[in-house]
């Protein structure tokens, strides 16, 4: 059976894309089955490995997954194109639970073929993250070591709580991976330290730092390690990807 | 009569805080009464000038929101601060009419007694934004030249028409900033062309450099601008602010 990760954080541009991407890849490479679902409707995962949103999407015309899903330039990787249409199930009436549900089921029938899922959401605590929450066994967090970092935490806690206690031993607490990570600041530290007192060992021991090669692969629709297979980005998602394999 | 700026993109982490706090600081330093209004249910623009967000919040009391503002350290300055309950706002049917209108009132209301009014928005084009951007005369954008830049403009663009065609003769399209600035990435000067060539003369000349004195500023409570006088990004929003009042 194999492992679901919802890529979450409110707060925006902290590498929850970068880390879906990046993450998939390395796992895709040492040889798991992986799918990654872009639940964005800013569609930057799919665009980021140099793929098309699309306008018509399997969730929302409520079919099965796989009439979606695309393979990639990466072997054992498969992609879930996002849509742009997202954008108006994200403003949906939250009471619509019977659509909730078909959608909690297409993306838990469409997971069960691989052994690593990673859906990537936006910065929100809105429907589509809740959505990809109920179908996720773990959340990963990644979290941008600046002053903003802790204040959105309480909110997201709540929420990802009020996910299990919905739906009890499901989704458990993944991990959480310090991005952007800028060994200079004195602030980077300070965080990092509140981060681990607050969370003790879920914190990945693996940081990813600023690398420019991080910043330049999307823009060759690639993954950085495609693009920089020797960068320091590189190496830091491979071995984000053996702690994550190694909690398995 | 004043002018009332929604600072929006729905792209995550682009600085639609660090400009709010820093160019309405700017604004009130050069002799304008300015109000910054978060719209933010995750409250970094009232955090990060040191104060608290507000369980009990004028726009959801429905109440003048007069009533919630408060004065803070720089003078002729004031903020309305956020509320975690704006959550709960972003979630409302969106076909609440009634209460829109209230909501925008009250705004347009509160407005009126300043020269100049921001507003700080969510990354994401829902009903907060939308709000913010019925009250406003101008849009200002902020950009980070990386690769994901250019992709949620459509949708900003098509969102910003929507409400021009609701209130004709109200809302402009008030500038582009570029942030976050790192002029060693050739990317940055790529996203910076093509942001020049598809908007033309309302990309500001100024570009904010990324500086570690404003990642730093929020975690003292402060603006750059009163943490860091002489720094890079307090003459880089000085000059923001200049051309700002230029195109008065
Ligand atoms: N380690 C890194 N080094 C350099 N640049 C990075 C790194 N990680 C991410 N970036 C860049 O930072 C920007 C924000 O990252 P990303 O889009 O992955 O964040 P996000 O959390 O998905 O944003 P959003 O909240 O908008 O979905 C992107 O331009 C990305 O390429
Ligand atoms: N010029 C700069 N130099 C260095 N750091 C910066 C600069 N501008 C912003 N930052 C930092 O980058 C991070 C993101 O900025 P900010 O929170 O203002 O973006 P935002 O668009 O408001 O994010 P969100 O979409 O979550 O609301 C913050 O930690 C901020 O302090
Ligand atoms: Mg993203
Ligand atoms: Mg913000």
């Amino acid at each position: 059976m194999g492992r679901t990760f919802c890529i979450a954080n409110q707060k925006g541009g902290v590498g929850k894309t970068t880390t879906s991407i990046n993450l998939a890849t390395a796992l895709a490479r040492s040889g798991h089955h992986t799918l990654l679902v872009d639940m964005d409707p800013q569609c930057n995962a799919t665009s980021g490995i140099g793929q098309q949103p699309v306008d018509r999407h399997p969730l929302i015309v409520d079919q099965a997954i796989r009439h979606g899903v695309l393979s990639t330039d990466v072997d054992r990787l498969d992609l879930l194109p996002g849509s742009k249409s997202f954008r108006d199930l994200s403003v949906l009436a939250s009471d619509d639970s019977n659509h909730d549900e078909l959608l909690i089921e297409h993306l838990a029938n469409g997971a069960a073929r691989y052994d690593y899922v990673l859906i990537d959401c936006p910065p929100s605590l809105g429907k589509l993250t809740r959505t990809a929450l109920s179908v996720s066994n773990e959340v990963l967090m990644p979290i941008q070591c600046e002053y903003f970092a802790m204040e959105g935490l309480a909110q997201m806690i709540d929420v990802i709580r009020s996910v299990m206690l919905d739906r009890p031993g499901q989704l458990t607490f993944g991990g959480i991976v310090l991005t952007m990570y800028d060994e200079s600041l004195e602030l980077t530290q300070e965080v990092d330290q509140e981060v681990r007192d607050f969370f003790g060992e879920i914190v990945f021991d693996t940081v990813v730092p600023r690398d420019v090669h991080v910043t330049e692969a999307p823009s060759h629709g690639q993954s950085v390690i495609d693009y920089a297979p020797r960068s320091r980005g590189t190496r830091a998602y491979m071995e984000l990807c053996m702690e994550v394999l190694e909690r398995d």
